[in-house]
């Protein structure tokens, strides 16, 4: 989802 | 994960062994802020929280665990064995407004008012003005050591990467995050001079030294 897709970033 | 992310990720790591290696080789932490690098340690201390909450992947895990003890390990340094190679004179940089400034932005633009999530922005905005102090320190002596450049380069290559992969996500999974990419490109832009620098000057042989 967009919040998740967010934090998989460093 | 994309190549421009990877190779992103990869130029941070770099940075970081670059900034370790001239620690180790010259025995010293001249030219180096202790407050641009503790202001580091905090962004991946809020940011990477979701360590215990939020498995992405190994290679997320390992990166994050790398980036927090590594900023805690050259904090050690700078304060023990280093200590007297360090000119608190030059690192003058008022950070109490950076600290104070990233938590008023936070608490406007957090997308979710919850503890995680907005120390999570929190980081997002400290990062993006963590670098001051050690530009700061940079103008005022006017020069630098070669190594130290190098590893300003790979630091600020590692956030104008990520506006190339936030384009790319952007264009394949239609994924954009506004705090993460104006932050972004903001944090960028403050190394707009140093690249000009680096660029006509350390990468033909010559010494940094701003005009």
């Amino acid at each position: 989802e967009e919040e998740d897709a967010v934090k998989d970033e460093l | 994960m994309n190549i421009f992310r990877l190779v992103a990720d990869l130029m941070h790591l770099g940075s970081i062994l670059i900034l370790l290696l001239k620690m180790f080789t010259s025995r010293s932490c001249a030219g180096i802020s202790f407050k641009t690098q503790a202001l580091y340690l905090i962004v991946f201390v809020t940011r990477y929280l979701d360590l215990f909450t939020h498995f992405v992947s190994v290679y997320n895990t390992f990166m994050k665990i790398f980036f927090i003890s590594s900023a805690g390990y050259i904090l050690y340094m700078m304060r023990v064995p280093l200590k007297d190679t360090y000119n608190k004179h030059l690192d003058a940089f008022r950070w109490e407004f950076l600290l104070g400034g990233a938590g008023v932005l936070a608490l406007v633009f957090t997308h979710k008012y919850t503890v995680i999530e907005t120390l999570w922005t929190y980081s997002i905005f400290l990062e993006m003005m963590a670098i001051l102090p050690q530009l700061l320190q940079l103008q005022r002596t006017g020069e630098a050591e070669t190594i130290t450049t190098h590893y300003l380069f790979a630091l600020g290559a590692y956030r104008a990467l990520y506006i190339v992969n936030w384009i790319y996500r952007y264009e394949t999974e239609h994924h954009v995050d506004a705090i993460s990419t104006m932050a972004g490109i903001v944090q960028t832009a403050l190394y707009c001079d140093f690249f000009y620098v680096y660029f006509t000057r350390v990468l033909k042989g010559k010494r940094f030294k701003l005009p």
